[in-house]
């Protein structure tokens, strides 16, 4: 999966991917004051495709906010919502409206998953559908937090510790390895990085084609960019 | 091809039939397995873009597996039952800029032969006043029987013909031998294989690269050539000795980082050239943009030699930097020349054009692709002509040509490599003689039917204008034509009669050509133009245009980008059944992915919104 982290008051965007064996389940969000966590499991192509590269998605999600008694498990068939002991299940073929005290539900039929839970955070999971008879793909989900300014300042996770910003600077503009690409240096957590100017997909407007957001790319997993080493972030569970 | 001594290829040849512009080459390769053994045998072959796959069969131990043309989502059935059992597929690939590669493969039993035969069609586009065959070969070794014959039979007869090779020196030359008399070309070239051979004593071969036939047919009459046969008919239009039209054109030219280093060198050399080659009673502007705008003169400037030496000095200074802002760039070129027109600054008589010369996404000001099209087309309101030329394989040429097709204009590609700067004139040098402006022909309602496009925005000069239709009665053999245009001073009218020329005495030794290639002319052009409007307009547009040309393209057996050519393969082993699959690549398919195409040092390129967004997804 591919992690886009758009700093629209910097005018800016960083990107890194992550991938692992399939079946991973890496920590998106994790924020112990408030109660709330996101993690995602990763899962492979249907076979190895001709060009031999392994891609990995994610295609299911855990949420859960402990305070407000809330729970979601998200994947590429169906919706579970959990909340005061309460089960549901919704189907990305429905089109639903749920609103309730502590969490609203907008399920658009087989797009997007929007939830809002109260007074914390407001999210996106856009399904990807893949024609069902593809011979390597399938199905993958994507991830999007669009409202984080209420997680607390120990907010962290693969996405998380980005939540209350992040500082760096980029100078030394030069000729990468194509000349359209360049590469530069970045300043970051004190550290000088090799990165590349390229562009990540936002899908949010166009789930099929995505919408290019120019960023820098940071290499092998984003190490340097990320506290630690991308596998600090794998879990057991998903919840 | 093969890579085995085993393999002996016994004989390659292509034939090319073009009957007045319409071109049906076959393609046809036998290979021997000199093994004891079974062996994968390789057929590779390279073809132009812009023609259609009409078959392609194998023959192996006398039996035949010829292909079928199905809808592609049917025909995507069966390429995952062949990819599920292990199989390979036959697949199309882009290669280049001209053309796509088909391959396949094959076991061959041993001591068995195996032919394979792909037979293509395409209607060869006049450009700067000639029609191109390009046939591309690349044996991998000698072959016993290497021939390339092209018969040329155009009625209106032939201007000049020429025939070279790309791996021919002039020594060589001679081989390729050219009998060409009034309305007929026989061109062929059948090296020996100890010509073939790269020296003496070696394998290798010198059959390596294109075979390039250019020619131009004679045009005496304004009205132009009217051809009938079997019912169909079609009608080439390119009058000759007309002045040109004068042009007032506003070049918007991208300086966003992306474009720095070669691409912005190349950029500047092939703007002082095109300035140069400006006449004296253009108008033109230049408009620079990344995300901010800006233009040399606030309104255009009559093409003078001493305003474009000054045009050529401010070129040679510009700078790159920046993020790229596409919408108002080309909002200010409309308005510029909607001021000048309307304080009748211009020439009354003259078209009004925009170049844009962009390699990236939009991605400042209004970046949502779907808008900026809305807003060009609103703004530009069919009153110039927008053309385009995407810079390099990041950049999103669709987007760039529904732009042009729905003003009036057309957008091309223009290739990374060190000729960029001669692409650049060459597209320039096809649009900027506009001959006819409004170009309208008419036939008679109650004569003929299903005609193919017959308005016009304009007739360049070196171009060619071309319309089919099929006759009501097929036993009408004479209707009346009238042609109607904008030209430089007055208008243009013609009429005239067309008429069935009698082909059996025309070309009496070889009549069974001639059947039924207007009817497949019509078919191809019909097709490409239903695949164009299923790229714009309103949605049920759209999708009546695809509608038929699904219909058309099974029904005349044509691999379009909407259908899929299947051929069963002979039964392995294990008596699994593997076809092969033969498609047609969309301009998007071509599109190279990469990670790069719009960057910059963060300036001032905007969100939908501010609030951070932090996302994980796939590609």
């Amino acid at each position: 999966p591919h992690f886009l982290i758009e700093l629209p008051n910097r005018d800016d965007a960083l990107c890194f991917n992550i991938n692992d064996l399939p079946g991973t389940i890496f920590n998106l969000v994790r924020d112990p004051t408030s109660g709330i966590l996101v993690n995602g499991q990763i899962i492979g192509d249907k076979k190895i495709p001709p060009n031999g590269k392994i891609n990995t998605y994610f295609w299911r999600f855990g949420i859960i906010h402990r305070t407000l008694g809330v729970g979601l498990e998200v994947s590429t068939q169906d919706i579970s919502v959990f909340q005061d002991r309460k089960y549901l299940k919704l189907l990305w073929s429905d089109t639903a409206s749920i609103k309730g005290p502590n969490m609203d539900l907008l399920v658009t039929k087989d797009r997007s998953l929007t939830v809002t839970l109260k007074d914390s955070v407001k999210f996106v999971i856009l399904l990807h559908k893949v024609w069902e008879k593809h011979p390597y793909h399938r199905d993958y989900l994507g991830f999007y937090t669009l409202d984080s300014h209420l997680f607390s300042s120990s907010v962290h996770g693969l996405l998380g510790q980005f939540y209350h910003g992040i500082d760096y600077e980029v100078t030394d503009l030069r000729p990468g390895e194509v000349p359209e690409k360049p590469d530069a240096t970045m300043y970051v957590k004190g550290q000088a990085l090799n990165v590349t100017r390229g562009w990540q997909r936002d899908f949010r407007r166009d789930v099929k084609n995505g919408e290019n957001v120019p960023c820098w790319f940071i290499h092998n997993n984003g190490t340097g960019l990320i506290d630690g080493n991308a596998t600090d972030y794998i879990v057991s569970g998903l919840f | 091809s093969t890579s085995d001594t085993k393999v002996e290829v016994n004989s390659v040849v292509v034939d090319c039939t073009v009957t007045s512009r319409f071109a049906h080459t076959v393609m046809t390769s036998v290979a021997l397995n000199k093994a004891n053994s079974s062996q994968e045998i390789f057929f590779e072959v390279e073809l132009p873009k812009t023609a259609f796959i009409t078959n392609f069969s194998m023959e192996i131990e006398g039996e035949v597996y010829a292909g079928e043309v199905k809808e592609k989502e049917k025909a995507k059935k069966q390429y995952e039952k062949a990819v599920s059992s292990g199989q390979t597929a036959g697949i199309v690939k882009a290669v280049g800029r001209k053309m796509e590669k088909f391959s396949v493969s094959v076991n061959v039993a041993a001591k068995s032969n195996v032919t394979f035969i792909l037979t293509y069609e395409e209607l060869l586009e006049r450009k700067l006043g000639q029609y191109e065959i390009l046939i591309r070969v690349k044996p991998k070794s000698l072959v016993h029987r290497f021939q390339i014959v092209t018969d040329i039979y155009e009625p209106q007869g032939i201007a000049f013909l020429d025939a070279h090779a790309t791996f021919l020196s002039n020594e060589l030359l001679p081989l390729v031998e050219k009998t060409v008399t009034d309305k007929k070309a026989h061109i062929s070239f059948s090296p020996t294989m100890e010509q073939q051979r790269k020296c003496p004593d070696c394998d290798g071969t010198i059959i390596d690269g294109d075979f390039i036939v250019k020619y131009d047919v004679n045009r005496e009459q304004s009205l132009g050539d009217i051809q009938i046969v079997n019912g169909y008919f079609v009608h080439f239009f390119a009058p000759p000795d007309l002045p040109r039209v004068s042009k007032n054109v506003a070049f918007v030219v991208d300086r966003s980082g992306s474009m720095s280093g070669t691409k912005m060198r190349q950029t500047r050399e092939a703007l002082q050239v095109i300035l140069d080659d400006l006449y004296e009673e253009d108008y033109f502007a230049l408009i620079l943009f990344d995300s901010d705008i800006i233009s040399w003169k606030d309104s255009l400037t009559k093409a003078t030699k001493e305003n474009v030496a000054e045009a050529i000095i401010y070129v040679k200074n510009i700078e790159t930097g920046g993020v790229t802002n596409i919408n108002d760039a080309l909002l200010l070129a409309v308005n510029m020349l909607d001021k000048d027109r309307r304080e009748k600054r211009l020439p009354e008589r003259s078209i009004d054009m925009i170049i844009l010369l962009t390699d990236g996404m939009p991605n400042s000001g209004e970046s949502d692709p779907r808008k900026i099209q809305e807003n060009v087309r609103a703004a530009i309101g069919g009153r110039m002509s927008l053309y385009s030329l995407g810079f390099g394989y990041d950049v999103d040429y669709s987007f760039l040509d529904v732009m042009c097709q729905q003003n009036k204009g057309l957008a091309r590609r223009i290739y990374e490599a060190s000729d960029a700067t001669l692409q650049l004139q060459g597209f320039y040098e096809e649009v900027s003689s506009p001959l006819l402006l409004d170009v309208d022909l008419r036939y008679p309602d109650n004569a003929v039917e299903f005609l193919t496009t017959n308005h016009f925005n304009q007739l360049f000069n070196g171009s060619e204008i071309v319309v089919a239709g099929r006759l009501k009665d097929d036993q009408i053999d004479n209707f009346l034509v009238e042609v109607f245009g904008q030209g430089f001073e007055d208008d243009f009218t013609v009429q005239g009669q067309a008429s069935a020329v009698d082909w059996d005495v025309m070309y009496p030794d070889e009549e069974y050509i001639f059947t039924n290639f207007i009817e497949r002319l019509w078919a191809y052009l019909t097709i490409q133009q239903l695949l164009d409007k299923g790229k714009i307009g309103d949605p049920g547009d759209k999708a009546n245009a695809t509608a038929k040309a699904l219909d058309m393209s099974l029904y005349y057996g044509f691999v379009t980008p909407l259908t899929s050519m299947v051929v069963t393969k002979p039964e392995t082993e294990d008596g699994t059944e593997s076809p092969l699959i033969a498609e047609k690549l969309t301009e998007a398919q071509r599109t190279q992915p990469g990670i790069s195409g719009t960057w910059a040092v963060p300036a001032s390129y905007q969100y939908s919104t501010y609030q951070p967004v932090y996302v994980v997804d796939g590609d």
